[in-house]
């Protein structure tokens, strides 16, 4: 039997809405520890990881490890049944083929229940090796979808350098380039709205523009995003949710051939 | 020219 119980259901409305441009299906690995969830995008160029911490529902009991294949269209369509304030619980019995979302209004006045077919998804889980990046950069999720959207007028790729002093973000095509320049904030009064640069070595990667704008679909999650990166290996764009968990995205730079 | 690489490239299949 597995049940997990979430107050706040547009948690769990946002992390849909931060996945389903990129994956058309995916599959949810539910465990005792929590709800996890790997998946590549259908080039292959990205990868999502999410983990909400099972401590981090309201209530929560997985028996059995279950793997739910889940078609990201169909359970929008049932996440936009659900009241931003409603009470969300996920249900599936053992070795179920189907799992069923409950809603309940915040007075309990209105209940309602849906539930969806299953499907068997060939997964391929990657291993994600530790890693020290080289440079991590924090800054306001709102500022990134800003960049992010601005710079993606300009070309298909952004480059991303970082030193001591800031972060530069590049773009350039056919009518011209962009650079944007973050500083390290000096005094914040709110962290929300910090800059902060840790940098072992100086990094410069190049990106697809597109992916990018992917992955800023998570801003509504967190108000601040994490960007690590090292040279010739993927870039991490992690957003925090809330005491639950996060989601990382991993992208592949472009290399120079 | 910059060309896009795979994440498989990067990350192992378990």
């Amino acid at each position: 039997m597995f049940e997990a119980r979430l107050v706040q259901s547009s948690i769990f409305k946002k992390v849909l809405e931060a996945i389903k441009e990129l994956l058309n299906e995916a599959t949810f690995d539910c465990s005792d520890s929590g709800i996890q969830l790997q998946a590549m995008d259908s080039s292959h160029v990205s990868l999502v990881s999410l983990n909400l911490r099972s401590d981090g529902f309201d209530q929560y009991r997985c028996d059995r490890n279950l793997s739910m294949g889940i078609n990201l269209a169909s359970m929008t369509k049932i996440m936009k049944c659900a009241g931003n304030d409603d009470i969300m619980t996920m249900k599936a019995q053992d070795n179920a083929d189907s799992v069923t979302f409950m809603f309940e209004s915040p007075n309990q006045e209105k209940m309602s229940d849906y539930e969806m077919k299953l499907m068997n998804l060939d997964q391929e889980h990657l291993g994600i090796p530790e890693t020290d990046y080289s440079c991590v950069i924090k800054l306001p999720s709102a500022e990134f979808a800003r960049i992010c959207r601005d710079l993606s007028q300009f070309g298909e790729s952004v480059v991303i350098s970082c030193t001591k002093e800031g972060v530069k973000f590049s773009a350039a095509g056919d009518i011209g380039s962009a650079n944007i320049k973050l500083a390290q904030t000096a005094n914040v009064d709110k962290e929300d709205e910090a800059v902060s640069i840790e940098m072992q070595e100086k990094v410069s990667l190049t990106f697809a523009c597109r992916y990018l704008n992917y992955f800023t679909k998570a801003t509504p999650l967190s108000p601040q995003v994490c960007l690590s990166m090292s040279a010739e290996v993927p870039l991490v764009v992690e957003y925090k949710i809330g005491e639950i968990g996060h989601i990382r995205y991993y992208l592949a730079p472009k290399i120079e051939e | 020219r910059t060309n896009q690489t795979s994440i498989d490239r990067f990350f192992q299949t378990l």
